[in-house]
C-alpha cells in the first residue's frame, strides 16, 4: 500500500500537475459545476482563481505552450459558459467576476514584469513565469471581466427595478407629512396595501444582500466600489425619472420623504465605509428635485437661489418639477406661470441638453486596478469537496 | 527582485469574440 507521507509546505513549489487529458474534467469540475452557495461558500476568496493560475504556472514550466493556451482558452469560454446559463443569478455573476479578476492579477503579479512584482515577497518572485508571455491573454480576461460586470449591472438592475419606486417614491416612512391625517381607517387601508409593496428597507435589505455576497467572493474592494456606485445611479436615476414623470411625486411632502430615503441610503454608505465610492455623488440631480419641491418658489430671489441649487438638472427638469408641483395642503400653492419663465429665462445661457429623462440604462466605464494578494502559491491547499485529486500539488 | 534570465516567448492570444466563434464551432462539431 502506498503511504502518503506529507511533505512541509516549503518543498511546494506552487504549482499544479495535470493531465493535458484532465483538462475538461479540471473545468467541468472547478467552472461548470461548482455551486457558489454551496461548496464555494467555505473555500478561500478566488480559490478556483488561485487553482487555475498554479496549473497554467505549470504548464508554463514544462514550456508546453499548448497546454498553456488550451488551459486558458478553456477556461475563458468555460467561465463564459457558466455564466449564460446562470445568467441572472448574482451570486454566480458576483463569484466569477471576483475570480476572474483574481486570475488577472495573477498572470500580473506572477509576470515578472517589474511593474506589477513590487509587493511580491523573494518567494513570490520565484513563482514568476518562465517561459511565456501571457499579456496577450491579460487583454482577453480583462474584455471577460468587462462583460461579466455589465451582466452584474444588468442583473442587480433587475433585482432593484421592482422595488425602486416603491421604495423610495410611494412609500411613506415619515407619519403625517403627506398631508392627508393618518386616522384609523386610513391607517388600515395603508397597512394592507402596504403587504406585498416594497419599502425602502426592502432596497436596503437588498443592499446588504448584495454587499455580503460580493464580500464573500472576495470581490477587489476598488472594484465592489463601482458596482456600488452603479446600484445608486440606478436608483436615483429610476427614482427622479419617475418623480418628472408623475404630479402626485411632485409635493413638499414627498420632497421630505425622497430626501430621508437619500440619508438612508447615504448612511448605508457610511455604515459600509463607501462614502468615497463616488455613489452619493449619482444621486445629485435627486437630492436637487427633492429639494426644488421643497424650497419657496416665488420672488426673483428664489429663481436666483433655485438656479444656482439646480446645477445637476437640466433645465427641462427643473422647468418639468415646477410645472408638475402640486401642493397638498392649504400652506402651499402652485408655481406661477411668471414664475416658471423667470426661470427659464435665467437659465437659457446653460445650454444643457434638452433630455427630460436620465437614462437609467447608463453603465459607467470599469476598470479593475491592479490588486495583487499576499497569499503564497505553495500553502494553498484544495478541499476534496471541489473533486479535484487528480490534481497534483508540486 | 529577481531578473529575467530569459525573454519569455510572447503567447498570441485570439479575441475574446474569436475564441466564442472556437467555441462555437467546436460544439457544432460535436454529435
Amino acid at each position: 500500500r502506498p503511504v502518503n507521507i506529507p511533505r512541509k509546505e516549503k518543498d511546494f513549489q506552487g504549482m499544479l500537475e495535470y493531465k493535458k487529458d484532465d483538462e475538461l474534467k479540471l473545468i467541468k469540475n472547478l467552472i461548470l459545476e461548482l455551486k457558489p452557495r454551496g461548496v464555494a461558500v467555505n473555500l478561500i476568496p478566488g480559490l478556483p482563481a488561485y487553482i487555475l493560475f498554479m496549473c497554467v504556472r505549470h504548464a508554463d514550466y514544462l514550456n508546453d505552450d499548448q497546454k498553456v493556451r488550451s488551459l486558458l482558452t478553456s477556461t475563458i469560454n468555460g467561465i463564459k459558459k457558466v455564466l449564460k446559463k446562470r445568467s441572472d443569478d448574482f451570486e454566480a455573476v458576483s463569484f466569477w467576476l471576483s475570480n476572474t479578476c483574481r486570475f488577472l492579477h495573477c498572470l500580473k503579479q506572477y509576470s515578472g514584469e517589474e511593474g506589477f512584482m513590487k509587493h511580491n515577497t523573494p518567494r513570490q518572485n520565484e513563482h514568476c513565469l518562465t517561459n511565456f508571455d501571457l499579456a496577450e491573454y491579460r487583454q482577453v480576461l480583462s474584455d471577460l471581466a468587462i462583460q461579466i460586470y455589465q451582466q452584474l449591472v444588468r442583473v442587480l438592475e433587475n433585482i432593484l427595478q421592482p422595488m425602486i419606486v416603491s421604495g423610495m417614491l410611494e412609500h411613506e416612512t415619515i407619519q403625517g407629512v403627506s398631508g392627508v391625517k393618518p386616522t384609523g381607517l386610513r391607517k388600515r387601508t395603508s397597512s394592507i396595501a402596504d403587504e406585498g409593496t416594497y419599502t425602502l428597507d426592502s432596497i436596503i435589505r437588498q443592499h446588504n444582500t448584495f454587499y455580503s455576497i460580493m464580500c464573500q467572493h472576495g470581490m477587489d474592494p476598488e472594484l465592489m466600489k463601482q458596482v456600488v456606485k452603479q446600484m445608486f445611479y440606478i436608483i436615483g436615476a429610476v427614482t427622479l425619472n419617475n418623480l418628472l414623470l408623475r404630479k402626485d411625486m411632485c409635493s413638499w411632502s414627498k420632497g421630505m420623504q425622497i430626501r430621508y430615503n437619500v440619508s438612508q441610503l447615504e448612511e448605508w454608505l457610511r455604515d459600509k465605509n463607501l462614502m468615497n465610492s463616488g455613489a452619493k455623488e449619482t444621486l445629485e440631480p435627486l437630492i436637487q428635485a427633492a429639494q426644488l419641491l421643497q424650497v419657496k418658489k416665488k420672488t426673483d430671489e428664489d429663481a436666483e437661489a433655485i438656479c444656482s441649487m439646480c446645477n445637476a438638472l437640466t433645465t427641462a427638469q427643473i422647468v418639468k418639477v415646477l410645472n408638475l408641483y402640486t401642493p397638498v395642503n392649504e400652506f402651499e400653492e402652485r408655481v406661477s406661470v411668471s414664475f416658471i419663465r423667470t426661470i427659464q429665462m435665467r437659465l437659457r445661457d446653460r445650454n444643457d441638453s434638452p433630455q427630460l429623462l436620465m437614462d437609467a440604462k447608463h453603465i459607467f466605464p470599469v476598470t479593475f486596478p491592479f490588486n495583487p494578494s499576499s497569499l503564497a502559491l505553495e500553502t494553498i491547499q484544495i478541499p476534496s469537496s471541489l473533486n479535484l485529486g487528480f490534481l497534483t500539488r508540486v | 527582485t529577481t531578473t529575467r534570465q530569459r525573454p519569455r516567448v510572447l503567447l498570441k492570444a485570439p479575441t475574446l469574440a474569436e475564441m466564442e466563434e472556437m467555441n462555437i464551432s467546436e460544439e457544432e462539431e460535436s454529435p
